[in-house]
């Protein structure tokens, strides 16, 4: 491991080489010897050069593609003015490799990163949701530093096949513990934009990231808003300190900016976290970085203490993102329960919209169903209305705590007539919190006097688990005891101490979609009888968590399905044909299909090829078919050559 | 409400087909698009070119748009619009 690089500009790296106080802590987790090993990210960008010195011995071609002219090299398209620098500034700031006497050093130096070239040419719903789908088994982390476009009128998110990829994502790849999204919250501070009109950021698949300078100021082109959830270090005004990274023609520079350079920095921690525990799912990630974000030096005028007293902002979510904390609360992190949600639909009747209106509703959060909340995560609000000038409206939700998040600020620029179509604002603001009680919504005019408007459906959604997640103990060391007997091939055959073996390694407990059992190992020839293993073994497909391998031991269930108690078994909109089929074979084509979660894990565990299997989805069309009869998202243009 | 601009349709296409990969190409065939392969790893659903039509348009492709939907093989099918992204 090393602790201090010595790269020649690592004394560049203010944000990671002790100079600004606090920094992300990042040699803090480098000293726990991690460093990104087994952990693949992939930059969704404009390409990433893969010869560059610093990038060179990290590339890793399963983690890239060309989707703008379909073919395997991602290469960046050169020009005088460099207009595709900005995949490989975004792929440095994750893994550059160290002590190899260039440039600057990556967060996670020994990851491997890929570039997929996808923002230089046409873009479509296609070429995005192919490239957020792109060997899903095989990436563990995508880092996105791109979106709608950030000037303060525009309300725009993912088509269908790219919402269907973040949903796809999240549930089947890495194994089924979910893949990764890292999202840069957006530069449209200089036009008030608001991140929750980006439906990217407001996903609650993705997990967005803001930007505070040095000083701990709110950056010109930092964009407020309740979905962020973290923040770290970029540019500032002119005489801040940016960000170092590699560039274009095998160069380096210390220039690279806006919340672009911030989601690099965070998907490099969160693959040294995935380092530390490798079993973590996506949404215990969102979990760990809640919990290792702290307010720190960082100004702002709106930190509020949230209901369970933890300080939260819209500038910068939970505050300045912790490496070191990160690694050391993932490895003690026990599995989040399977999300729940609950819809609440508060209002379907057209409602005038005065110039300030609450809309209060007693929420049960489902209690007494299958599906009933106690902690929440994401909260959504999913809003129809129209209004005479969109911008002048802010919307405010305040939580059964007291939680007072705006959903959207005013915006001055945006006169849309529009309103909002089925809009779903997200809030990260009421992590944790016992949604029972009474929420409000608040509309307000802060604009035009004349403004009218009307409420046509309001639903309040839900995100959770069953657990109180502010009562949890902490848990045993994920990695606790060492393995201390290999076979040629690297997996563990017995652990020093009470541990499960599960591959390469030792853990304390079987992470979700696995259950603990004790094997009965035969003596061989000449060999005394050895003692029985404990070893975690895979679930069946359907089930979440399970007590054995059958369809009919689930003890839980994915957010899809519906677990039938008395039978075991998970049920829920799968097809006959949805059982993986293994296949134990090195992935054929660039674009394997969903593998097992075995296979995976022990492709991160080893860092060797992916393994690959099949399995069939969720039938599209169907969800498609019930995504046109309720209008979506409402797609703004621009008009050409912005 | 109608969004403020018409969106700018290009000349792709994403398609479901559940029969795979080999469908997709005799479909391909028949009318004239390119097969650029799969959106999601269970081959069900492609990306689907046609260097005859203009890249970008107000309109929405009349004929291909019959062909597809006339085809009992698709089961879905939407042609692709520009979408404006900015690197941030």
């Amino acid at each position: 491991s090393v602790v201090v690089p010595t790269d020649p500009w690592f004394s560049k790296q203010w944000y990671m080489n002790s100079e600004a106080q606090p920094d992300l802590s990042i040699l803090q987790a480098w000293s726990q010897g991690l460093s990104g090993q087994g952990i693949v990210v992939s930059v969704l960008d404009d390409g990433i050069e893969k010869d560059h010195p610093d990038l060179w011995a990290n590339y890793d071609p399963l983690a890239s593609y060309d989707f703008n002219d379909y073919d395997p090299d991602p290469q960046p398209r050169y020009t005088p003015s460099k207009e595709n620098r900005h995949g490989t500034r975004c792929a440095g700031e994750v893994a550059a490799m160290a002590n190899n006497g260039f440039c600057g050093v990556g967060v996670a130096f020994n990851a491997r990163i890929g570039g997929v070239r996808m923002l230089d040419g046409t873009i479509t719903d296609v070429i995005e949701a192919q490239s957020l789908s792109l060997q899903p088994q095989h990436i563990h982390i995508y880092s996105a530093s791109w979106g709608p476009e950030d000037d303060g009128r525009t309300v725009d998110g993912p088509g269908i096949l790219t919402r269907e990829a973040f949903r796809r994502g999240v549930t089947k790849g890495r194994g089924g513990l979910g893949t990764l999204f890292i999202w840069a919250s957006g530069n449209g501070g200089l036009h008030y934009d608001n991140c929750n009109c980006d439906g990217y950021t407001n996903s609650i698949h993705t997990l967005s990231v803001g930007s505070t300078t040095q000083q701990g100021r709110v950056p010109w082109y930092s964009e407020a808003c309740a979905s962020t959830l973290t923040t770290t270090y970029s540019s500032g005004v002119a005489t801040d300190p940016q960000i170092v990274t590699t560039d274009l023609h095998h160069g380096c520079t210390d220039q690279h900016t806006g919340t672009s350079a911030s989601a690099p920095l965070a998907a490099g921690m969160i693959a040294l976290a995935l380092e530390a525990n490798p079993f973590l799912t996506w949404r215990d990630m969102q979990h760990l970085v809640v919990r290792a974000s702290k307010p720190a030096h960082l100004q702002a005028e709106d930190w509020r203490t949230n209901g369970v007293g933890r300080q939260v902002s819209h500038h910068y979510g939970y505050g300045l993102l912790d490496a070191g904390l990160l690694v050391d609360t993932a490895r003690t992190w026990l599995p989040t329960q399977p999300q729940r949600k609950c819809a609440v639909r508060v209002q379907s009747r057209p409602t005038p919209i005065l110039p300030l209106i609450y809309i209060r509703e007693n929420v049960s959060a489902c209690a007494g169903l299958h599906n009933s909340i106690r902690s929440l995560e994401h909260v959504q609000a999913q809003l129809t209305l129209s209004y005479s000038r969109r911008g002048d409206l802010e919307i405010s939700l305040t939580s059964p705590m007291g939680t007072r998040s705006t959903l959207v600020a005013i915006r001055p620029l945006d006169v849309s007539t529009e309103g909002y179509n089925n809009w779903v604002f997200m809030s990260t603001h009421f992590w944790d919190e016992n949604p029972q009680g009474v929420w409000t919504l608040g509309l307000e005019n802060k604009g035009y006097y004349f403004n009218t408007g009307t409420l046509y459906r309001y639903t309040l959604l839900l995100y959770g688990t069953a657990e109180d997640m502010t009562a949890r103990p902490t848990g045993p060391q994920v990695t606790s005891s060492a393995c201390v007997q290999r076979d040629t091939e690297g997996l563990c055959q017995a652990c020093d101490g009470p541990a499960y073996i599960l591959g390469q390694l030792c853990l304390a407990y079987c992470p979700p979609r696995f259950f603990n059992h004790t094997r009965l190992v035969t003596a061989g020839p000449g060999h005394t009888a050895a003692p029985a293993l404990r070893v975690c073994s895979s679930c069946h497909a359907s089930c979440y968590t399970c007590r054995g391998g059958s369809p009919r031991d689930c003890t839980s269930c994915p957010p899809s399905s519906t677990l039938d108690q008395q039978q075991g078994s998970c049920m829920g909109p799968t097809t006959p044909d949805s059982r993986p089929r293994l296949r134990a074979a090195a992935c054929p084509h660039h674009r394997c299909p969903a593998s097992a979660m075995v296979l995976s894990l022990l492709a991160v565990t080893l860092g060797g090829p992916v393994l690959c299997g099949m399995s069939m989805d969720l039938p599209l069309y169907a969800w498609l078919s019930r995504a046109r009869a309720t209008p979506t998202k409402p797609q703004v243009w621009l008009p050409a050559g912005t | 409400w109608a969004p403020v601009r018409a969106p700018i349709y290009v000349s792709s296409w994403a398609v479901q087909v559940s029969q795979g990969n080999r469908e997709v190409e005799r479909l391909a065939r028949k009318f004239g698009f390119v097969n650029l392969g799969p959106i999601f790893p269970d081959g069900q659903y492609f990306h689907l070119r046609h260097r005859g039509v203009v890249q970008q348009s107000l309109t929405p492709h009349w004929g291909h748009r019959l062909h597809l939907k006339k085809n009992p093989k698709v089961q879905w099918f939407q042609q692709q619009t520009l979408q404006r992204r900015v690197k941030r």
